[in-house]
């Protein structure tokens, strides 16, 4: 499952609608500091069904959603779809697609939506999708930043952790 | 789960060795299980010996020296179980240019198998994307995604 | 100790709500005490704002934001109290090339108070320094220390 | 007290002797990834009377010493010495010298020296001539590799013991 394009709106310093076309084997994403290239991971990660803020960088979920800048108000929703490529090695529930959009909306007072090809669904449906294929959002296909060198800097145990990610 | 197991550990290790001298140029490396009733309770030992050197434990290597240790292991599990894409935030932040040189070759080469999204500063990472997303905040605190090319990337990301 | 602890605060509260902003090109930040019966019992919270944005918490700020917040709260130290010599070991690694010049600048700047020695791999720092020493390892494992020009460091560092 | 030179031999992987004149105001040290670069910085700390070995990135003290390579044999013994410029605001012990060197070594069988101007003192006398000049091992003159994000990322408590340090 490759990703095909990533689409944020109100999401972190995204405050208007933004997309990402990764069809090409290497993409490289590149700007000054503090511009939200980091806030692209989160959102990824986000959409994939990360339950904790604190793994976002935030206190609350809510911070997900774009708190406002000198020149705008804070925004009401945060949503972001990410289209993946449906291959033979998909989960069987999206073997007859093409591809597969999840997306994941998060409304300011508190309430969410999981969609799957624009049908709601729940986490748990999410999180099903993803099993297996080796792209939860703990596995090793995402390498956060700063964290690079914590897998070796890690204990034994948590390195095996590591290790069963790939059985 | 526990032949599963030991059965990845095996494969692991094996790509890990090659790997390993592969990005430093040299060296050897490989992955140990540590004593234990039960594997799967147990933890895992990384061995690791850049060229020229003494075997030492993995806290005595330097920033650069773990960051590519890490990154050898990574890919070798990448190698044996490969994830559809690998997502890579920075990680040549710590890496010298000859390194950052080896690392782009080895991405280069799985990213016929898997796809890959670079977060990066060094103007040498970017030269091996095939497309370039400049992140700008034009306006103070907004984010906005622009196409560029390779020159434009090393002047905005500067 | 108590009173000599809130002037040292307050005074390096006030360096550090120059230098922030002198690091942000823009921007405020300022130190505040948490609550507690004794200050010396108490904390220390950092509030920041780079230019534009809203006030966050410090654990939003990015990467590069984090290591400059950090950079300006060290030199407004320094300069309340400066120590005859600072060392800076890779700092500039999560930094672009904008604020590596801006970081280069306060660093040429302090050194006419001051002694600093710093370790980079990054070309932009090098050329601020007054001398430059290259280690090398040509016999693998031995390191040996050489004087170097600016661009024998650039090819070295490499 | 600045620094005007840093003298090493046997010091982890500075196998032979090597020094680094330091007398300008900005210095730089630059070379590849594992060639000793943060080496120096552990030989400044440790001649400065740093006891942990640890912080030392060791697991014991002796892992100071050089322990060998493809070519050498490990070493005997770890040496270094620090040449601090004597100003106006130097300790009073050392107000008659223009300069003053102090040299640590640590020996395999694990016997350590201390010493000032080639005379052996204890390591309180060590400590003491740093105290109060701000050039102590914690102070924020020393800023290790991969820790400048510790200041901001650390708890509150934690950042008042770093401004007492200026006190
Ligand atoms: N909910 C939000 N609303 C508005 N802005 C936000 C929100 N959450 C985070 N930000 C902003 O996003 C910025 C951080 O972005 P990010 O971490 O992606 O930067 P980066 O491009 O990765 O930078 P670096 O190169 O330094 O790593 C912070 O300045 C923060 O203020
Ligand atoms: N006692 C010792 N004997 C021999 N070599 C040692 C000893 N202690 C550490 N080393 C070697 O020193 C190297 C690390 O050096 P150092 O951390 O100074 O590198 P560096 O130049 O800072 O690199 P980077 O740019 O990656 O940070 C390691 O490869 C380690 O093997
Ligand atoms: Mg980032
Ligand atoms: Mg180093």
């Amino acid at each position: 499952m490759r990703i095909k394009r990533i689409d944020l709106s109100g999401f972190k310093s995204f405050c208007d609608p933004a997309s990402l076309d990764l069809r090409q084997p290497v993409s490289a994403v590149v700007g000054p500091n503090g511009c939200g290239k980091s806030n692209v991971v989160d959102a990824l990660r986000w959409a994939m069904g990360e339950q904790s803020a604190r793994h976002l960088r935030g206190k609350t979920m809510e911070d997900v959603i774009f708190n406002g800048s000198d020149s705008r108000g804070p925004s009401g929703l945060a949503e972001v779809s990410v289209t993946f490529e449906v291959d033979p090695h998909s989960p069987v529930a999206v073997l007859d697609y093409s591809e597969v959009t999840v997306t994941r909306r998060l409304h300011r007072d508190g309430s969410s939506e999981y969609l799957i090809n624009k049908l709601p669904v729940r986490l748990r449906d999410i999180t099903n999708l993803f099993l297996g294929t080796g792209v939860g959002t703990k596995a090793y296909s995402i390498i956060e930043q700063g964290r690079v060198g914590l897998i070796v800097s890690a204990k034994p145990e948590e390195r095996r952790h590591f290790i069963e990610e790939a059985a | 789960c526990r032949e599963r197991f030991v059965e990845t550990f095996d494969r692991v290790n094996e790509q890990f060795q090659q790997v390993f001298p592969r990005l430093f140029r040299g060296g050897k490396a490989r992955l140990v299980l540590t004593e234990a009733e039960d594997v799967l309770q147990g933890g895992v030992e990384i061995v690791a010996q850049p060229p020229g050197k003494k075997l030492v434990s993995i806290d005595m290597m330097s920033g650069g020296e773990k960051a590519l240790t890490a990154t050898s292991l990574i890919f070798a599990m990448f190698l044996v179980r490969p994830t559809p894409f690998c997502l890579l935030d920075e990680v040549d932040a710590p890496l010298d240019d000859a390194n950052v040189l080896r690392l782009r070759e080895l991405v280069k080469e799985l990213s016929t198998g898997s796809q890959f999204i670079i977060i990066t500063h060094n103007h040498n990472t970017m030269e091996i994307a095939d497309r370039l997303f400049g992140v700008t905040m034009e306006e103070p605190g907004i984010s906005k995604l622009v196409s560029v090319n390779l020159s434009e990337a090393q002047r905005v990301a500067a």
